[in-house]
């Protein structure tokens, strides 16, 4: 099959913004980041689920510095984006299994879940696609996980 | 800037399948994950928000041909996986903006949001990455969106 994973990366440096209760109605999402565009902070990982609700969540990580001014811009436009609660959580790390055509290899993103869950380790918040999976974790458990995706994935052979 | 964004793609032999009610515990998404891997389902993109109560969705998209059996697989794995709801929809659209360098212009992201705001389409669920932004759509405004969000980031004076 090849070396369809190519590497683990993990990033300290983000936090996790999570938004509460925004209507599933189109514009929603764009009254939240066109105004942090505006404002110069750089959204990293976006993700949305698909709801059976009239109401969704939207979390998405931006780096650390930002924190104060995201929490401000977003808070003073509550009642135009309409949303319920604003958390944000700085202890996460975020990691990314990086490769090349795991779409046809989805036990790719399972070995990634399943290493995960036998650490004991939580998954907060999950993106993928074809070439990368990211989550987001507790920050105390980013060595743990880096090592424990290495040798999963049997990087090291490949040095 | 220079070009950023290289090409906007369009997927519709994709299956939009949503599971709510799961558990926030470590090893839930596992449990989703490894059975459809080793049915040999290729599961494409996977989205999970993070959430503040004990359970949260998972979305993701599998190819058209493999809903009937993927349902099956999950149904049957409903008490071990520990889900409330299954959700399939056929009728989606998966929409990417595949690009370069986009977490430092976060700018592109939201104007992604913003073009299919102004046309009144719904955003059903959302993964980004640095160098792509996926969306889910109702299928039938995949040329609508694909035309606007060309236009929109001016691909065709590419050319
Ligand atoms: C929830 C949010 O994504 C909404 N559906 C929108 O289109 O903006
Ligand atoms: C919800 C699900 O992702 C869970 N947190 C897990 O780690 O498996």
């Amino acid at each position: 099959e090849g070396e369809i994973v190519r590497g683990v990366t993990c990033s300290q440096e983000e936090a996790k913004v999570v938004l509460s209760g925004i209507q599933d109605q189109p514009g929603r999402v764009a009254s939240v980041f066109t105004p942090l565009a505006t404002a110069g902070i750089n959204v990293d990982m976006i993700v949305q689920n698909a709801t059976q609700q009239e109401t969704t969540e939207v979390t998405f990580t931006i780096p650390l510095n930002d924190v104060v001014r995201c929490k401000e811009i977003l808070n003073n436009l509550r009642e135009n984006i309409g949303f319920h609660d604003l958390v944000i959580d700085k202890n996460v790390s975020k990691i990314s299994v990086v490769g090349i055509g795991m779409r046809s290899h989805s036990g790719v993103a399972a070995k990634a879940f399943q290493t995960l869950a036998e650490l004991g380790i939580n998954i907060q918040a999950i993106a993928t696609s074809e070439i990368k999976i990211t989550v987001l974790i507790d920050r105390k458990f980013s060595e743990l996980a880096v090592r424990s995706l290495h040798s999963r994935y049997e990087l090291e052979k490949a040095g």
